[in-house]
């Protein structure tokens, strides 16, 4: 299949790392062969699952600026199937760096088509910003997937984001989709959540998941312990959830 | 006093934006004159208190770049007492042209040294990331505020912040000091908030504040309607432990 899906949101703190790494290993469970892929300096997608974000490693930073050959970086995990191009300290400084090269936007993409025979799915883990490490993201991804927390400021971000999303499929990637909204952090006890997702589900009806990811503590325990809710604790509702969402993706992959 | 605090912490969605909004209301219904500086694109600051993010008015980057007038941006709040230097829309641009100017980290530092006569104290909320509109901040504060959510991602990139502190101290700001480390949407139900607040006084024992912000959901509604917890619902968990913080930071303030 080779279906690469970017998780993207700018506004902080909204689930995309805890998105990625559940997602990604549900699929890899299936039997998929998945590629996780951290573009974030922060390297929370690594350090969620075991990987310390490390200065001495190979990673991120060496694929989009050096062009590495994706054996010497990408790495696998713990988890069966689960592989990942971990984040570096060097990255933070390719932010600037990447604004002198010719194809600076597209870096990202040339680095993953040469793995995409490999893979069934690649998911992208983005920091916070627009900026040109997402916009690598938005360029070289099939689709996009937005977890949108169930509160005001992520709701306000989500226009900017679909400016962003609109400029990059005119100019660098025409193919580009959204794959979902994915409503997380959801407190079924507040008023809050119900009419943000109600706001939300008004302009993207058949987008928006069926499925919500609840605030669940055990979502933000799992990665202190370096592992994925499917092996910390595979029936609390978060992983529930995150099985149902991991499905609904896998439902849309076969249909295209 | 002239007393000016940045808060920052380049994790997304820890409270750096509620902190300001609400630190700040109550320092100015004290009677102090307080400028709110919104040095984040996403514009939450000012969308939190009724501001809309806008293109028409000018703000932080015409602060910046065009170094600006502080009469001609600074706006007062629908609150006494409280002012707002707002981001707009042509801050996001200002990461790539800051980076062409001469005294790049300065800039916001040389417009607020012309509002120090005016305002007791001025707030700076930044945005998640280690780049050159969170250095502006660090770069013009006496002291630095530090909100830690108490989940593990958070507390991991704590240590790359103070190494951005130190690495300000040395080259741009020898008197920057931190003003505290305050968790933030603490459950009080949780043993993960519990070890990762003794796992923070650890190592800044009397730099923790003794207050701790609950998670408390009428924070997050609040700036749905534009309004600080105080104008939205002064008797909350939330609102009570931002005024003790508040009268916290004011002590401090009152001592140096
Ligand atoms: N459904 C949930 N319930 C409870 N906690 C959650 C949930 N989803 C994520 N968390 C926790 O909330 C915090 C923010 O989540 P996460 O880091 O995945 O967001 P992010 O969008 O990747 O943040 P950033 O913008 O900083 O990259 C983390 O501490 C995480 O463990
Ligand atoms: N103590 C709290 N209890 C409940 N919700 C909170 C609390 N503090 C903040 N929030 C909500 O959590 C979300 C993140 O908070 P906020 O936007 O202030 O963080 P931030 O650090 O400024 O994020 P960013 O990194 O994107 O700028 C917002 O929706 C906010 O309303
Ligand atoms: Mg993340
Ligand atoms: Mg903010």
């Amino acid at each position: 299949m080779g279906k690469c899906i970017v998780v993207a949101n700018q506004k902080g703190g909204v689930g995309k790392t805890t998105t990625v790494i559940n997602v990604s290993h549900y699929i890899a469970m299936q039997g998929y062969k998945v590629l996780m892929v951290d573009i974030d300096p922060q390297g929370n997608l690594g350090s969620g699952i075991g990987i310390e974000l490390s200065q001495s490693r190979k990673g991120t930073y060496e694929a989009l600026i050096n062009q590495e050959d994706p054996n010497d970086v990408i790495i696998p995990t713990k988890y069966d199937n689960l592989f990942i191009l971990p984040a570096n300290l060097q990255l933070a400084g390719a932010q600037v760096e990447l604004l002198n090269l010719e194809d600076k936007e597209k870096r990202l993409k040339k680095f993953l088509d040469e793995t995409k025979d490999y893979f069934d799915f690649i998911f992208i883990d983005t920091p916070p910003s627009l900026g040109i490490l997402t916009i690598n993201g938005l360029a070289a991804a099939d689709t996009v997937l937005i977890p949108l927390q169930a509160e005001f400021f992520a709701l306000e971000g989500l226009i900017q984001l679909l400016k962003t999303i609109k400029a990059v499929q005119k100019s660098l990637n025409t193919s580009l989709k959204i794959e979902g909204l994915l409503l997380t952090m959801y407190d079924i006890r507040t008023k809050l959540s119900r009419d943000v997702a109600e706001e939300v589900k008004k302009f993207f009806k058949d987008k928006v998941y069926n499925t919500f990811i609840p605030r669940n503590v055990r979502l933000s325990e799992a990665p202190s312990y370096g592992k994925s809710i499917f092996d910390y604790d595979p029936t609390c509702p978060g992983a529930i959830a995150y099985q149902k969402v991991s499905e609904e993706i896998l439902d849309d992959a076969k249909r295209t």
